[in-house]
């Protein structure tokens, strides 16, 4: 373990209580892309199979809080507040994510077994399923700030895996190709987001996206 | 290709 990986998991850990608390509180899921949430709950589910594998309790313990949180925030979006669900404007076709990472991880993975493969659909679905809620945010034109934070926590945790990983290579000599490659992937789709975070939201203004 | 190790990252 590392700073790096351990800020990044506690911004990880962030973003997702933030999306429950802002869900809970305002009673609400006005501007949240329920298929992102969903495509968030297949990729926790397909990466931790290997829960029963234990490492330390830092890392099961973190498994069961997004599993949980991860389905928490689904119930909460399609069954408790649907009323509050955006469908008009959460309109991303998720087939066109989740075949192609299925089929990539068929085709590029460390070991052809079902948990690994499982691992990389994982990956390679967590470095896209964040595009149908931007998409949405560029949709609607706007974001809540309670929104845009849960955006920018969730998308630095990303970010600062890459540190973790820069780190790991030059201090153990240990790499995860596939793991790198699509962090870069999911780090460079909120490039534009954390620009409009930094410029926009820290200075108090709403974030407008340019219609 | 890294040999086929458990993978200790969340």
């Amino acid at each position: 373990m590392n700073i790096f990986r351990l800020v990044g998991d506690l911004s990880h850990l962030l973003a997702i209580i933030i999306l429950l608390l802002k869900i809970w509180k305002t009673r609400s899921c006005a501007g949240i892309s329920g298929k992102s949430q969903i495509l968030f709950a297949i990729v926790y589910t397909s990466r931790y199979l290997d829960l029963p594998n234990f490492v330390s309790m830092y890392n099961t313990l973190m498994k069961i809080v997004f599993i949980a949180a991860s389905y928490a925030t689904v119930y909460l979006i399609y069954m408790k507040f649907k009323a509050t669900y955006d469908h008009n404007h959460d309109t991303f076709r998720v087939e066109f994510l989740v075949l192609p990472s299925f089929v990539l991880a068929l085709l590029i993975n460390h070991d052809f077994t079902v948990l690994e493969v499982l691992w990389t659909f994982s990956i390679y679905m967590e470095s896209v399923a964040i595009l149908p809620q931007l998409f949405m945010v560029s949709k609607t034109g706007e974001a809540e700030s309670i929104t845009s934070h849960y955006l920018f926590a969730l998308g630095s945790y990303r970010a600062l895996y890459i540190l973790n990983w820069i780190y790991r290579y030059t201090t153990e000599d240990h790499y995860d190709l596939i793991a790198i490659v699509a962090g870069i992937v999911q780090t460079v789709l909120y490039c534009d987001f954390f620009y409009l975070y930094i410029t926009k939201v820290l200075k108090g203004k709403k974030l407008q996206l340019p219609a | 290709d890294s040999e086929h190790e458990i993978h200790d990252e969340l």
